[in-house]
């Protein structure tokens, strides 16, 4: 694989705070 | 206590006037007080005390308070500054700051290798990364052999660290990104680069209270 573990981790939803921003349904 | 109404100018506990988090900051004063409304409407969403607490912080990010997530509660630990358990108004609007578009890279680096930095030791640690890396695979519906992830943490630490102690400092990691720009990818949320244009209706909120 060429990936590194970061590039998995950073996969992860919960580093990826937009949805912060997102109006529920 | 309680929920702040729009009608009155009244202010979360710990909140700090716009026009210094904007000084201090990558946001105008007009973003921070749009910034505020999501605040009220994040840290009013369980305990109506106008703090974000963990389980309010993982309900905004995932709208269910009770998904564990290893990178949440770091995350939400590097938010709450003052290390008190909730984040405040000040503390929100400053970290979110780093995840600003025009943030300094060198800020977004910083900020990326504390979230990776599980025991806060000042260095990545092999096994703090493999542990990271199983933790998201079982909160995940991925599925990998053991074999797999010690390659892939092996390879890793081959190309991140250079000195070959077995841990990732942060000069280490700053030359690793350096080479793999994608791992700062959720460090910038596009959202934040005009906030009241993303969210109108903030801003027609704060008009009338913060005016």
């Amino acid at each position: 694989s060429q990936m590194n573990a970061f590039d998995i981790i950073s996969m992860s939803t919960g580093f990826d705070l937009s949805g912060l921003f997102e109006e529920p349904d | 206590m309680g929920c702040i109404s729009s009608k009155h100018i009244k202010h979360t506990p710990g909140y700090e006037e716009p026009n210094i988090l904007a000084s201090e900051t990558c946001f105008t004063v007009n973003e921070v007080q749009a910034l505020y409304e999501l605040f009220k409407k994040i840290s009013c969403s369980i305990i109506k005390d106008g703090l974000i607490h963990k389980e309010e912080f993982q309900l905004a990010l995932f709208r269910n308070s009770n998904n564990k997530n290893l990178f949440a509660d770091r995350v939400f630990d590097l938010f709450d500054i003052k290390r008190n358990g909730v984040i405040e108004f000040g503390e929100f609007v400053r970290s979110l700051s780093v995840f600003h578009p025009g943030a300094p890279t060198a800020d977004k680096i910083a900020f990326a290798f504390r979230l990776y930095d599980l025991r806060q030791t000042g260095c990545i640690e092999r096994d703090e990364l493999k542990e990271m890396v199983l933790a998201l695979l079982k909160e995940s519906d991925l599925t990998l052999s053991d074999d797999v992830v010690e390659q892939i943490v092996e390879k890793t630490f081959r190309e991140a660290d250079a000195k070959g102690d077995g841990r990732i400092d942060l000069d280490e990691w700053k030359d690793f990104v350096a080479k793999n720009p994608s791992l700062l990818k959720n460090m910038t949320l596009p959202y934040l680069k005009d906030i009241t244009l993303a969210f109108p209706s903030f801003v027609t909120n704060t008009e009338e209270v913060d005016v």
